[in-house]
């Protein structure tokens, strides 16, 4: 199972349809700072179900929608989907390919998605149980919070352990 | 639920001390449950001895050497119960040449386990990847995906074209 | 006391502004005080603009761009009363290879104010020293200094040589 | 004015007295890591009078002082003193060299030193303040603490701007 691709609408700097086709191996991601390199890892993260705007570096939610650029006015939307492969047959869905996707209204309504349908969140947190992304918490390092696996507390590392059961 | 996390446990404490004198030569780390009677609500501690030196507090090592301790946590987890996918963001930021070669081996070691993403501005960990991604951030104050390319040295002499990232 | 405030402010906020602008091309930053009528208890915000970006929030701006925006300030009191040393602990260690040269340059603006003491793990930082202090971890588990060497640049290339630090 | 040495004996892993002699300009330190630079920005920030054991990395500022490494037993006290260039008679002192000197023992009684005489901590702050050192809070950035001048709250920054008047 991998990451086949992760396609972002209208999430912070992505304003119009991003998509990224990945391959398996390892992919050293590159480019200036403030180029939007972090961002891949946030919107990577959120789709997973973050559900702490602080984790995704914004005061509110709403700072992952796209908030305009000196020559773009700002978007009413964030979507971003992701497309696992299934190939192997480790999650209980019977195509070779999973999407999940998320997306955020201005409004504030929040809507995620399993095979482009709506679902609960609920339902997109038991199946990536199963692909052992629980939330992501070990399977995304984000910047500067390496250090937390050190300096934080007991039970929050045996949370981490527990993910790994 | 006891007789899972013990299992995980112990698992995830060996990964932990492996990896660890591998990045530490001459080191050992440790886990210690905060209660060995209890697992059930017990924590995780990290107990480190570094070559030449003596046990010491966590919050007395170096930057450097705190994130290689962390790293070894992280990837005793991925040895645990791997991921189908991993992001690291910059965690190879604050190492010197001879722990960025270290952690270039890790991943090496690891790239049968999983998808590798790992942001960074370090030379050496882009020759190591498979496939750069290139971000940047274009004159409209939007991110775009620019090109992938092949890292230099696995192109052979004639197809090492400089391609502007 | 208001006055002399103000006016330290005052100074304080000109030289962020100039020095904002060397470091972020195209970009404009402000200190503003909370509470611009009672200047006795006011805090100082800072407003960032960057080229091509909207005004935003400091918490979503990357890693980079915040280390950077975070010496513009340190730098604007440094310029309005000079300390007789400074300490930079890899203060350089986000920064991509643009911002580096950026960085490098502001320390050559600098460089006759104070003396600067720079801690880094970047070739570019080095080389823009008049000397390096090169520290050990002796087999005895102690820190030594090593030797001091002149960065290669400055020798003329007769006198270039590869001493081991 | 400039930092003309920097002595230590005793402080983290200076266990035996190491000095260090500066000239002006702009001095890289370099060195592997855990091999002792940022101990040395510690050495400078102790002897400026910093009265936190956490700003230090320790748990109590016993943890400053030499706790032994594997073949050397640990010391019973901290030392640090450091020479300041006074030819330009910023100091109300009139000798063309000002030392400070601080020193801890196990047994948590503290010394502070001016010319190699006792004093008060507060006779060291109120000469500092004369030669615009502070209590060191914007002369010295500690590794990884570059942030905190954009995470802080606005009357923090306020008092590093204060500091500047
Ligand atoms: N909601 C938003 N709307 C528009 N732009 C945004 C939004 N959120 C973040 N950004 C932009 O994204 C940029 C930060 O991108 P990111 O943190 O991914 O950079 P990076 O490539 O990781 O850089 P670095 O190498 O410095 O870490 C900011 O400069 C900001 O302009
Ligand atoms: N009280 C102490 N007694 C003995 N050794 C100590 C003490 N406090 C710290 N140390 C040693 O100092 C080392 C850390 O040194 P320091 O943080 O200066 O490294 P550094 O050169 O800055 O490395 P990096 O490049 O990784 O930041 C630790 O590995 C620890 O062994
Ligand atoms: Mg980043
Ligand atoms: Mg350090």
């Amino acid at each position: 199972m991998y990451l086949k691709s992760l396609a972002a609408r209208g999430f912070k700097s992505f304003a119009d349809k991003t998509e990224i086709l990945c391959q398996q191996g390892v992919i050293a991601v590159v480019g200036p700072n403030g180029s939007g390199k972090s961002n891949i890892a946030d919107a990577v993260l959120w789709v997973l179900g973050e559900q702490s705007a602080r984790h995704l570096r914004g005061g509110s939610m709403e700072d992952v929608i796209f908030a305009g650029s000196h020559s773009r006015s700002a978007l009413g939307m964030a979507e971003v989907i992701m497309t696992l492969d299934n190939s192997s047959g480790q999650l209980p869905i019977e195509f070779t390919e999973v999407t999940i996707g998320r997306r955020l209204y201005r409004s504030g309504e929040s809507e995620y998605l399993l095979m482009g349908k709506r679902c609960r969140l609920s339902d997109i947190i038991d199946l990536l149980e199963e692909a052992g992304l629980g939330r992501g918490i070990y399977s995304v390092i984000s910047q500067g919070r390496i250090d937390e696996v050190l300096s934080g507390r007991p039970d929050e590392r045996r949370a981490l352990v527990d993910e790994a059961a | 639920i006891n007789d899972v996390f013990a299992d995980t446990f112990e698992k995830a404490s060996n990964h932990f001390s492996e990896i660890f004198s591998l990045l530490f030569p001459g080191g050992r780390g440790k886990l210690l449950l905060t209660n060995e009677d209890n697992t059930l609500d017990a924590g995780i501690d990290i107990e480190v001895k570094l070559e030449r030196k003596k046990f010491q507090k966590l919050s007395l090592m170096s930057g450097g050497e705190r994130a290689l301790a962390a790293l070894a946590f992280t990837f005793a987890l991925y040895a645990t119960k791997p991921t189908p996918f991993c992001i690291l963001d910059e965690v190879d930021a604050p190492l010197d040449e001879f722990n960025l070669a270290r952690f270039v081996d890790l991943i090496d070691r690891f790239r049968k386990e999983s998808q590798f993403f790992i942001i960074t501005h370090q030379q050496r960990t882009m020759s190591a990847a498979d496939i750069l991604y290139g971000v940047s951030m274009q004159a409209n104050g939007t991110t775009a995906l620019v090109s992938q390319k092949i890292p230099e040295q696995k192109l052979s002499p004639t197809e090492s074209v400089q391609e502007e990232v």
